[in-house]
């Protein structure tokens, strides 16, 4: 038996609307830690780790760890049904092919239950080492947004290099170029209006910016984005989700040949 | 042109 009483509903809409450009089908994962989902896209080229942590959950019983094959499309269809003020109740029973979203309002007036299919997904489970990374970069999530949202129009790929200087985004396409640069900016009036650059060594990546721009489709669950820079490893582009867990998503750099 | 990485090559299998 899974019963997942989530007061902010919208939250798992939002979080819907982050995930479901970039992966189609998954399985969500529940345990008596939360509700968690790691799925890669169609060309295995990002990856997406999701956790919401039983503590974030009004209500939370999960009897036994069970695995949720849903398509995500299906999912969001179902969850925009839900008003934006509902609480969602997420339910199953053990060894049901179904799930059962239950929105009430918040004046509990209007209760109404959607039931979806199940369906089985043949999943990989990836092991993601701790790492140190060469830099971190904690910057509001809105201006990343916005930087990947310009680039793409002008080329396919980011350049992300982090110096002393701060971080400079850059891009070329037949139109032209394009460098944005970024100093540590600490003196705001709000702590989320901060950019911090945080640097080991100095590293240099190129991604695709079409991952990039989907994995901003998850801004507006956090101010704040945090992108993390290794030479050896994948991007980590994380916006955590207040008091419940995070979403972070993986993209493997291109590589020079 | 600079060739796509796959995850796969960073994160094994558990």
């Amino acid at each position: 038996m899974l019963e997942l009483r989530l007061v902010q509903g919208s939250l798992l809409k939002k979080v819907l609307d982050a995930i479901k450009e970039l992966v189609k089908d998954a399985n969500f994962d529940c345990s008596t830690t939360g509700f968690s989902l790691q799925a890669m896209d169609s060309s295995h080229v990002a990856l997406v780790s999701l956790l919401l942590r039983a503590e974030g959950f009004e209500h939370y019983r999960c009897d036994r760890n069970l695995s949720m094959g849903m398509n995500l499309d299906n999912m969001a269809k179902m969850l925009k049904c839900s008003g934006n003020d509902d609480i969602i109740t997420i339910k199953a029973d053990d060894g049901s092919d179904s799930v059962t979203f239950m929105f009430e309002s918040p004046t509990q007036d209007k209760i109404s239950d959607f039931e979806m299919k199940l369906m089985d997904i043949d999943s990989e489970h990836l092991g993601i080492p701790e790492a140190e990374y060469h830099a971190i970069i904690r910057m509001p999530s809105a201006e990343f947004a916005k930087i990947c949202r310009d680039l793409a129009s002008i080329g396919d790929t980011v350049v992300i290099s982090v110096s002393k200087e701060g971080v400079k985004f850059s891009t070329r396409g037949d139109i032209g170029a394009a460098n944005v640069v970024l100093r540590q900016n600490t003196t705001v009036d709000k702590p989320e209006e901060a950019t911090i650059i945080e640097m080991n060594e100095p590293v240099s990546l190129t991604f695709a910016l079409r991952y990039m721009n989907s994995f901003t489709k998850a801004t507006p669950l956090s101010n704040i984005v945090t992108i993390s820079l290794s030479s050896e490893l994948p991007v980590v582009v994380e916006y955590k989700i207040a008091e419940m867990g995070y979403i972070r998503f993986y993209l493997a750099p291109k590589i020079e040949e | 042109d600079a060739k796509q990485g796959n995850i796969l090559s960073f994160f094994k299998r558990v």
